[in-house]
This record gives structure tokens, C-alpha cells and sequence, in this order.
């Protein structure tokens, strides 16, 4: 058990890398390892970790390690994530799904508005990465923004009636590819 | 092994039989606000095993029936199918697809079923488990909880990776 | 202190029901002031109230009033806020600040990207009531949409260069009246 | 009464003094993710007295000072001035203007100012009570926060009415 995380986390770590180059370009960003219960030691190195992580471990009484992530912007110094705005934020997570996709592909995921407080910018960078990602995983994307609408490969239209029933239609869009292509 | 089609029957604001089915490439569920695409989600959280009310904004997992609208009558249950193929043959079933369905009644009463058969949850989770999804299911995103794992400590990151491992 | 109470409770209900028509067209709304420590009484009419308000109040030993907010978007039956959409959870949020706020205008309100869930017909429900009550109080808006935008009569743009220092340069619209008269 | 300018030096991304000046009509704060928006809406939480960092994001109230960029210099201390002005002479300080300033230093020294006057916490309170601002705050509402009042139980939007009265 230990060994496989030990492995996913590596993988995971290093495609967070990569995968925040995309997402941040020109920033950098890592998942580092930690172990509170070493003290002093874990802090080296971690000059802006709250100090609240290693009494909250202790507080269960047990050595629990855990995932730090650190990421950068673009000509910001690094920072608490908290200070993040709210696209960075979304850009953070969404970074570390794709990295532990990337080193443990599940067979679908479903993404409820997650690009909600993404500008247009980032939310074509995160599409780029659905798109990318597609041929290992299914992704089903629950969106009310257009510019969304506009990556799929099959479209789900949900409606209402003034009776409070859903119904969806679906549709098979034009090989993605080929309007892509003719672009 | 992907996501072969959702049915959503007397769930939420689908009293009737309704089924999506998934194909290769992106798929993407569309529509104003309040028509229903969330409850779809919800629906896939709810068929896999959720346990918590709350994870599908209900306060108690009767909330998930249909309970009517205008000029329409409640639903008795409600019942989703998810149905799994298994390409690579992960599935130590011996099927190359497995269908998923839970079910719960207006009274309380409820079950789980794996290819039609009544099973325990347990059953349900075991399946999931060798197919790659895991019972926190961190590969749904339900709406509003994109930046959960920025928020989360640590400690809860690493059990996130320990079950994708 | 009581009486300011139920005098601004009173104007804020009544307001409640008419944003509500507003923003849900069709549908309907209200408050409701509950007193938990009166028991069944106050769960009469109440048959949606969670049995937990009555516990929680209890616990703190203080008859302790609430607000109960309920609404009935179109077509639907009444039912648990809490099974509401995104979008319809901001529309109703957004109802309760204009309700209160018609009753004890505010000098400003500042709302940060409160529109994020909504689609674009919602948005502009909810710009028409910014901008139809703009005489009574300032708003201002922090947004990444454009839709929104387009709402403004002064715009103040915020960039950050590769240094991480922020900007902003204002510009005062031509009269939004003269712009939509001319439409 | 109305808000008419906010003045930010040092504060998160704006290490030089920057000043944005409201009128009449609607006001939109536009720019790309990150940009810096938000950090103007905290700005004014900030200043109008706001004691927990957790509300401006930060985990200490030192994370409000510019901590520098790539080439630029961190700040030795942030700085926030809102000049509220009171057309109706509702501000019994007699003043058609009142400017409040809110100062922290890298030290952890700060200080309020009342029209340039050093001041305490509470005679800010009194001020913006006194021009219909609660100490909640409730006519900000920051990014991600404008479903609170739905996920709030009611007892809090009774405090919340009252606060308004
Ligand atoms: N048990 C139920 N019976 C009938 N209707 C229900 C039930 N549960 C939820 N609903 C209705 O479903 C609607 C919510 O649907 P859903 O959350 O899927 O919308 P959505 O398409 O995701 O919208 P948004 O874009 O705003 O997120 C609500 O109006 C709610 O009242
Ligand atoms: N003390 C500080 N010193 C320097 N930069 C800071 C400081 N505090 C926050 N920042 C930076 O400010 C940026 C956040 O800005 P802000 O939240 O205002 O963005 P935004 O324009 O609201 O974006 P979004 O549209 O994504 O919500 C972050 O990148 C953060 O690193
Ligand atoms: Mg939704
Ligand atoms: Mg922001």
C-alpha cells in the first residue's frame, strides 16, 4: 500500500509540474511531501507553511504526512494559496486532478461548472486539457457557458417545462477534428 | 473502461425514464439554470453509494424521490442505473459490462442491484473499486467544490492519492 | 430595538415576494419569521421546516426568532432550499440583499463576482434591479464577464504586469441612458 | 451618502498608491483572473475595521502587506483610506466627508485614522454605524460568499435584518 502511493505520488508530483506550465504559464508549481511529526526539520525549506499543520497532526497522535501544494503565478512571489484569487484557485485544483489523472486515470469524470470562475483565458486552457486528456478518460463536463459548449464531441441539452420535469436531448457533434481542422 | 449511459427514473426533477448514453470524445450536459443538469450529477454520486444526504443537497436521502410539480404527481421511488463497460476486463466478473442500480422507495425501503441482482453496498464498492473508482468518488466534481482541495489539508490530500493509487 | 425589528422585517418580506416575481417570473417567494421554542405551533404551515431549528434554538436556552426564507421557482412544488440549483441559490441570496436592502438602503454595496452561477438571462434579471436601483445606493461590481460589463457606467479595468503590481485605469461611459435609448 | 474613493498603498498587489474614485451610476471592476480585483473589495473590508485575516483571504493579518514581485520590492506596510461622504449629514462629526485609514506595518504595529486623526477600533464602528454600515458588513459581498445567507440558518438572517434596522 505504502509503495503504491509512494509511486503515485512521484508520478502524480511530477505531471503537477507540466501540468501547471500549462495552466499558469510561466509560473511553476510542486506537491511536496510532509511529515509534521519530524518537527523542526519539515519546516526547512517550507518557510510558508502554516505552522498550524504539525499540531493539528499531533493533535490525532499520529505521524500523518501529508500533500502540500505550492504553486507560483507568473511574476508573483510565492505565496499562501489562500491569497490566490478565485481563478487561480480553480486552476490549482483542477492542476492537481489532472496530475493524479495523468498517473491514475479513473474511467469517467464528471466536472459540474468547474470553469465557473475561470476568464475566458483559462477556461481555453482548460478546455485544451479535456480535449488533450480525452482518449484515456471520459469527461463529462456540466456546463451554462457557451464557450464551453464549444469542446464537446456530444452535446446533452437539459430543459425544464413549467411543470418541473427535465428532459434532455442529445446530440452527436461534427467530428471535433475535422471543424478544428477547417479552422 | 469508461461510462456507458446514466437512467434516471423518478430521481429529482426526472419522473420519468430518462437515459444518457456516452460515447468516445468530451461530452458536455447543457441548459439554463435550474433545468436540471446537476441532478444528473447527483444522480451518478447517489446509483455509486453516497451516503450523505448532503452530498446530493438533500437533508434527508428521501429528498432524491421526484416529489411532483405543477400539475404533475410525486413519484413513488426513485431509481438510477449506472452502467459501467469494461474493456480491459478489470472487472472480475467475467462481464464486459456492469450495470449498477440503486433504488429507494417513499417508505424508507431500499436496495442496491449488480447485473439485476440484488446485492449489498459492500458488493457495489468492491466492483467500483476494481474499476478504478474509489468511494470518496474524487472524480466527481459536484458544482461549487472545485477548489475543495485547495481548502482541504494535507493530510486529506494524501488519502486522495493514496485511493487513486 | 424590537419595534426597528419587525418594522424593517415587515417592509423586507413584502419586498422579498416582489423581487422574487423579478428575478423567478412566475414564481414566488417569502419570508417567514419563526419562533422554535413555541414547538409545534410554529410548525404549522412550516411542514418544510427542517425539525432541527426548533433542537438548535433549544440548546442555546434563548427563544431564539429566525428568518425562514421559501421559494417556488415556476412549475416546481415548494420545496428544500437546500435542493435548489446553482444559480437559483444566487438568485434567491441575491432577492433577500435588494429585499433588505429597499427596506435600510445601504450608502454602497460592493459584490464580487455574485453572478458566477448564473446564466445569461439570469444576469440580466439581476442587472436590470443594479441598475433600476442605482439612484437609492451605489453599486459597485467585480466582475470577469463581459455581460456585466456591459452594465457599467463607469468601468475601472485591473491588469497585472509580469511584476505582480496591479493596476487600474477608469473610464466614465457614455451615458448608459443615451446608449440605450438609442438601442 | 455614498462611497466616493478607496486609496490602497501597500496593500496585497497594489504596492504603489493607487486610487479609484466612485460617482453616480453603476460601477463595474473588470481584469482577468488574478488581476487584482478582489484585493480591492478586501481593501475596503479591510479598512472599514475587519478583524479576522480569514475574511481578506490571509491567515495572518500580515498577509495583507505587498509582499513584492518578480523584480519589485516587498512593502514595509499597508495602507487603506475610504472617504465616505455624507450628503444627507448623517455623520455627526459635523463633516460633509469622513475619511478613515487603516495602517499595519510589517512589525505588526497599526493604526486607525479618523479624518488624519489617530483613532481607536471603536470610534470607526460608531462612525460607520452611524452611515447606515453595519459591522458585519453586509453590503460586501465577497467572491464565492453570495449563497451564504441561503446555507445560513435562521437565527443568523434574523441578526442579519436587525443589524439593517
Ligand atoms: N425531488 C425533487 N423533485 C422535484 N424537483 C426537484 C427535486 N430535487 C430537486 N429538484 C429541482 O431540481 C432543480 C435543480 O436542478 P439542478 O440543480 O440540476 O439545476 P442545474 O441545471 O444544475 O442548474 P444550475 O445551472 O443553476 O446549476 C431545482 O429547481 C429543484 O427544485
Ligand atoms: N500581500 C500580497 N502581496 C503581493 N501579492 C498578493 C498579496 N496578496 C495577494 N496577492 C496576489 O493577488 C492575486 C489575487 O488577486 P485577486 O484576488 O484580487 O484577483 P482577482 O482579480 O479577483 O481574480 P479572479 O477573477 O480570479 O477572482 C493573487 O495572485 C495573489 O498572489
Ligand atoms: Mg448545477
Ligand atoms: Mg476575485
Amino acid at each position: 500500500i505504502r509503495e503504491a502511493f509512494e509511486e503515485t505520488f512521484a508520478a502524480a508530483a511530477e505531471n503537477f509540474e507540466d501540468v501547471v506550465q500549462h495552466l499558469f504559464p510561466g509560473g511553476r508549481g510542486r506537491l511536496r511531501l510532509v511529515h509534521p511529526e519530524r518537527g523542526p526539520r519539515s519546516l526547512i525549506g517550507a518557510a510558508e507553511s502554516p505552522p498550524g499543520h504539525g499540531e493539528t497532526a499531533e493533535e490525532d497522535g499520529q505521524p500523518e504526512t501529508g500533500v502540500e501544494i505550492e504553486v507560483t503565478p507568473p511574476g508573483k512571489s510565492a505565496k499562501r494559496l489562500s491569497l490566490l484569487s478565485g481563478g487561480e484557485k480553480s486552476l490549482v485544483a483542477l492542476a492537481f486532478m489532472f496530475a493524479v489523472f495523468l498517473a491514475r486515470p479513473c474511467p469517467f469524470y464528471i466536472l459540474d461548472e468547474v470553469e465557473a470562475a475561470l476568464d475566458d483565458i483559462n477556461i481555453d486552457r482548460f478546455l485544451e486539457l479535456v480535449k488533450r486528456y480525452s482518449d484515456r478518460a471520459q469527461f463529462i463536463v456540466v456546463t451554462h457557458q457557451k464557450r464551453t459548449m464549444d469542446a464537446a464531441d456530444t452535446l446533452y441539452g437539459v430543459s425544464m417545462g413549467g411543470d418541473g420535469v427535465s428532459r434532455v436531448v442529445s446530440r452527436r457533434l461534427a467530428g471535433r477534428a475535422i471543424a478544428e481542422a477547417a479552422a | 473502461m469508461h461510462l456507458r449511459s446514466i437512467t434516471l427514473k423518478g430521481f429529482k426533477s426526472f419522473p420519468t425514464r430518462t437515459r444518457l448514453e456516452f460515447g468516445h470524445g468530451v461530452s458536455v450536459i447543457v441548459g439554463p439554470n435550474g433545468s436540471g443538469k446537476s441532478n444528473i450529477t447527483d444522480a451518478v454520486l447517489w446509483a455509486l453509494g453516497e451516503q450523505s444526504p448532503l452530498a446530493v443537497r438533500g437533508q434527508s436521502m428521501r429528498d432524491v424521490i421526484f416529489a411532483g410539480g405543477h400539475g404533475v404527481q410525486g413519484a413513488r421511488a426513485a431509481e438510477v442505473e449506472v452502467v459501467i463497460e469494461d474493456g480491459e476486463g478489470r472487472l472480475d466478473a467475467g462481464f464486459s459490462e456492469v450495470s449498477i442500480v440503486r433504488r429507494l422507495e417513499r417508505d424508507g425501503e431500499g436496495e442496491y442491484r449488480l447485473n439485476g441482482a440484488r446485492c449489498r453496498l459492500v458488493e457495489v464498492i468492491e466492483v467500483l473499486s476494481d474499476s478504478g473508482l474509489g468511494k470518496e468518488m474524487h472524480s466527481v466534481v459536484s458544482q461549487g467544490k472545485v477548489e475543495q482541495i485547495v481548502l482541504s489539508r494535507p493530510r486529506e490530500r494524501r488519502l486522495l492519492i493514496e485511493e487513486a493509487a
